[in-house]
């Protein structure tokens, strides 16, 4: 299984839908400072579910909404959708592929479909457990904090290895 | 579950330690499962005199409830001698990270990885060794990998380019590269 | 003291808007002192239409202690608009703390500054302006430089070479240089 | 004012007596990984009277003593001096140099001295303030430290002036 494609609309600084798609392997993201390559990073774990704020770097969820900048109007939504590709058979579904899509507006209202079917946050955590991803805590390393794991503490480490087992 | 944890450590530690060989050449690692109230072992001077949780025939392991239990990450640079794991410079505490990921991964690989900038305080030689390890294993797991260092563009399969106009907005070019010049053996 | 904070704090503030010239070129920033019970204000969508700290008529700011008075930090990269601080890029944070550190310097010079690895997260352009701007004052305070990026080598008067044997020893070797080609007008 | 010399002698990764001499404008030190450029650092904050061992990457103040290492025996004693020039008169004193020195021994004791005269911590604070060191807060900035200006609270920044002012 692999991520084959992210969809960004309205997140960050994507106002307009922006689709990435991805092959097996290596795949490098560059650009200068501040162009946007770490809202991709937030974008994915957003999408699988993070509930903290502070993990996608704001004080409230809404603020990962497109807040307009020169000469371009805000946006009233942010919308991300994540393609895992399936066809290797290793989640136990019939579908050969599995798309999480994740929205929320100003107003805080918010949703979750997995194959464009309405469902709850804990569909979509019970999905990605099978495929391995676990809470991402330990597949997503986000900017500046590579070196956690050696500061953190021994408890912290056996959680990580626990939600890899 | 205890025993799927176990299963999991125990094929972590042993990745650990081949991953080590590789990120520090001439270095050697280790995992320890340790039991949360064994105070901070005195590691200046070494001594492997203390064990920290008991072998299997110390029946106090077997009701030691998983919550207690913590891994303590051993590592000693080549030449160097093993010293708390705060006082390793930035670059070692990086790469002793990446051991861990990567124990971790070959124990139970995810299906694909996201790396942002995470070589941000290796030095060229560094950035190299991780690169090797990572192309390694770049057909076991996808790794997308966040970078503004040239050498790590070197290493990709696909390229994505993002950019902003002065006004705020993104905007993604992607292109496919031929297989990289050095295709290394694992 | 009162008095050595706040002159302390206007020279900051006019300085910062300054150095954010030169460090985000096309940008702007400004710092603005803020009361600790006046909650975040809502800043996404911008508007100065709240003052945190009142003009000198309101004689609430006169019995304000101190310890109850905070910095607040806001900055505009080019094309963007101001949001949260915590919203800004790696590279962004790196370079707003900078702006910051160097209006405090021209406000009230220490005789040295020690920067450790301060540009990990700069891009080569952001590098280059943050040397010129460097270079730009070090006649007037001594800056120690630890780097292993070969663009902040270049700005340097005299350099260090740290190497280490095998054997956990530290060797430094030093030597000055003959001035960098372009001597930059601060 | 400039800082003129580091001595390390016992010091992390520095068992045997080394001087670096600096001059005004950049100095730039590099090296590879593990090396020990931000050992030096940590002596600089050290000497100067730092007094929390997380400061210098430490679990006790102990931690700066050299260790041993492969074939190199451990030191029973960390010591660092720091010569700061003052000949252009810019501290109160009659002193054209001001060397402060700092020894911490493995049972934990240690001495602090000025221009070779035992003192108190207190009276290296006095001095360094003086010469609008302060607590070093703001101009030392350690590794990975560095955003931290604008990832901290509003009251740390004030203080962080408050300190140079
Ligand atoms: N809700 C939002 N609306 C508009 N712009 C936003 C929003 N959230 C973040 N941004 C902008 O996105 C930019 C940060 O992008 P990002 O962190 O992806 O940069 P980056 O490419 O990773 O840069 P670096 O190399 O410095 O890490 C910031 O300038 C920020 O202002
Ligand atoms: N008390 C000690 N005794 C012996 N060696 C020590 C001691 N304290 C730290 N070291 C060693 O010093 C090394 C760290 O040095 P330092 O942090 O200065 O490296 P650096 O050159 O800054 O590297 P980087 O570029 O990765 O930041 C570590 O390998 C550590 O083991
Ligand atoms: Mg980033
Ligand atoms: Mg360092």
């Amino acid at each position: 299984m692999h991520l084959s494609s992210i969809t960004l609309k309205g997140f960050k600084s994507f106002p307009d839908r922006t689709r990435l798609t991805f092959a097996p392997g290596v795949s490098v993201i560059v650009g200068p400072n501040g162009s946007g390559k770490s809202n991709i990073t937030d974008a994915v774990l957003w999408a699988l579910g993070e509930q903290s704020p502070v993990a996608v770097r704001g004080a409230s969820m809404q603020d990962v909404i497109f807040a307009g900048a020169h000469g371009v109007k805000s946006r009233s939504e942010a919308e991300v959708e994540v393609i895992l590709d399936n066809s290797s058979g290793r989640v136990d579904l019939p579908a050969g592929e599995i798309a999480i899509t994740r929205r929320l507006n100003r107003a805080g209202d918010g949703e979750y479909r997995i194959n464009g079917a309405k469902c709850r946050l804990t569909d979509v955590i019970e999905i990605l457990s099978d495929t391995g991803l676990g809470k991402e805590m330990h597949s997503v390393v986000s900017q500046g904090r590579v070196a956690e794991i050696v500061t953190s503490k021994p408890k912290d480490r056996r959680m990580l290895i626990e939600e890899a087992a | 579950i205890k025993e799927a944890f176990e299963e999991t450590f125990d094929a972590a530690a042993k990745n650990f330690e081949e991953v080590v060989g590789h990120l520090f050449p001439g270095g050697r690692g280790a995992l320890r499962l340790v039991r949360e109230d064994s105070g901070p072992r005195p590691v200046l001077g070494g001594g492997d005199d203390e064990t920290p949780v008991p072998e299997p025939e110390e029946d106090e392991e077997e009701s030691t409830p998983e919550d207690k239990l913590g891994v303590e990450i051993e590592i000693t640079p080549a030449g160097k001698s093993t010293k708390r794991l705060t006082l390793l410079s930035g670059g070692e505490k990086t790469m002793t990270s990446l051991a861990f990921l990567f124990a971790v991964f070959l124990a139970r690989p995810s299906p694909f990885y996201i790396l942002d900038e995470v070589e941000a305080a290796l030095d060229d030689l560094n950035i190299d060794r991780f690169l090797q390890v990572l192309r390694g294993f770049s057909d076991r797991a996808q790794f997308i990998v966040v970078t503004h260092q040239k050498r790590t563009m070197e290493a990709a399969d696909a390229l994505y380019g993002v950019s902003m106009a002065g006004n705020g907005v993104s905007k993604v070019i992607s292109r496919k590269l031929p297989k990289p010049a050095e295709e290394v053996a694992a």
